[in-house]
């Protein structure tokens, strides 16, 4: 199914031409197999003959095949559904998915996710000489394959993880993309990136896997004198040089900015800021020095003092 | 012994049947979960 069009996320399961008690339309919990309890009943009469016998077992080797069609569309369905899922988180957030691939890897045992029987599991079925069964089996074991690699937990694509952002000046003949915050941290890749000409680089707090958090380094592609640096994450322990304000700490906001982009032009406007302060200080002191009568005539009496000293001499 | 055979025969493909209903209605679930993202 193509993921581009629009999705019809209906199953589109043909249940008019199956005969069982199968739900016309999803979601249902329940499904089941309508001859199950019928059949069993039916094993018991000894007096069974062959061809009732076998006129029963053409019609529940039927409904198999209609559930194995069934599960191939749902499989197929669900194939798709979950195709145009990924394709929107990673429209969404494409850094973040890229990134997170390995770890997805690592997913639990898609088996204990979909909790299917332990006798499907293993595969282990009753034993049968007949060609038939084996033409079953390899079909069974195989659609269990088939969804099997279709699986993983889809909730845990949507936990959410704080990301910071950091922008740092930086040497340009600095290649390191080191960011000092505080904490210790891992490379584990560098990627060239189609935005920017400079590589990105990747961090794992020193600490994992027991702290979560990820960084990623890379030159501003605007202004390569700038480290951009996103955290995603948070710490789950101190920092070993926690008061030199490491950038982390910081995460609970979704973006720090300390904006240097344009630098020169950002400390001129500083230190004009800090020129003006002074010069108010210094006649706020003077004014209020001068309103001072105790002061002036100390003042004045030194002053005449100094006078008379030098006369003298 | 035709009639054991057969009723053997019956009993693995039903079996089966209900392990396939199992599987369809755990596949059924997982898509549901999907769906409900996506809405």
């Amino acid at each position: 199914m193509d993921c581009s069009s629009p999705l019809d996320i209906s199953l589109n399961l043909n249940t008019n031409s199956f005969d069982s008690n199968f739900p016309a339309k999803l979601p249902k919990k329940e499904v089941k197999a309508s001859t199950s309890g019928g059949v069993e009943s039916k094993w018991l009469v000894k007096d069974k003959s062959a061809s009732e016998l076998r006129e029963e077992l053409n019609r529940v080797s039927s409904e198999n095949k209609k559930i194995k069609e069934m599960l191939a569309t749902v499989w197929e369905n669900y194939n798709a559904l979950h195709h145009h899922l990924e394709k929107l988180q990673s429209q969404k957030s494409p850094e973040i998915d890229h990134i997170e691939q390995p770890t997805k890897k690592r997913k639990q045992d898609p088996e204990e996710f979909l909790g299917f029987p332990n006798g499907l599991s293993s595969g282990k079925t009753e034993n049968s000489s007949s060609n038939q069964y084996h033409h079953h089996h390899h079909q069974q074991h195989e659609q269990k394959n088939q969804l099997l690699t279709c699986k993983r937990p889809v909730t845990d694509s949507f936990n959410k993880v704080k990301v910071s952002t950091v922008y740092v000046p930086a040497d340009s003949s600095d290649t390191s993309l080191t960011v000092k915050d505080g904490y210790q941290w891992r490379k584990y890749g560098q990627k060239v990136t189609r935005d920017n000409p400079s590589p990105r680089a990747y961090f794992r707090c020193s600490f994992a896997p027991s702290c979560p958090v990820k960084k990623k380094v890379q030159r501003s592609a605007e202004d390569p004198s700038i480290l951009v640096a996103t955290y995603e994450g948070t710490h789950n322990h101190l920092g070993p040089n926690a008061s030199e304000g490491d950038a982390t700490t910081q995460v609970g906001s979704s973006t720090v900015t300390l904006d240097m982009v344009h630098g020169g032009h950002r400390l001129a406007l500083e230190k004009n800021k800090r020129g003006t302060m002074q010069e108010v200080l210094v006649q706020q002191m003077a004014s209020s020095l001068t309103n001072d009568s105790n002061f002036t005539a100390a003042l004045a009496a030194a002053i005449t003092g100094r006078l008379m000293e030098q006369s003298r001499t | 012994s035709t009639t054991t055979a057969l009723v053997d025969e019956l009993k693995r493909v039903n079996a089966e049947n209900k392990k396939l209903s199992e599987m369809l209605t755990l596949m059924c679930d997982n898509y549901n979960v999907l769906r409900k993202q996506l809405m």
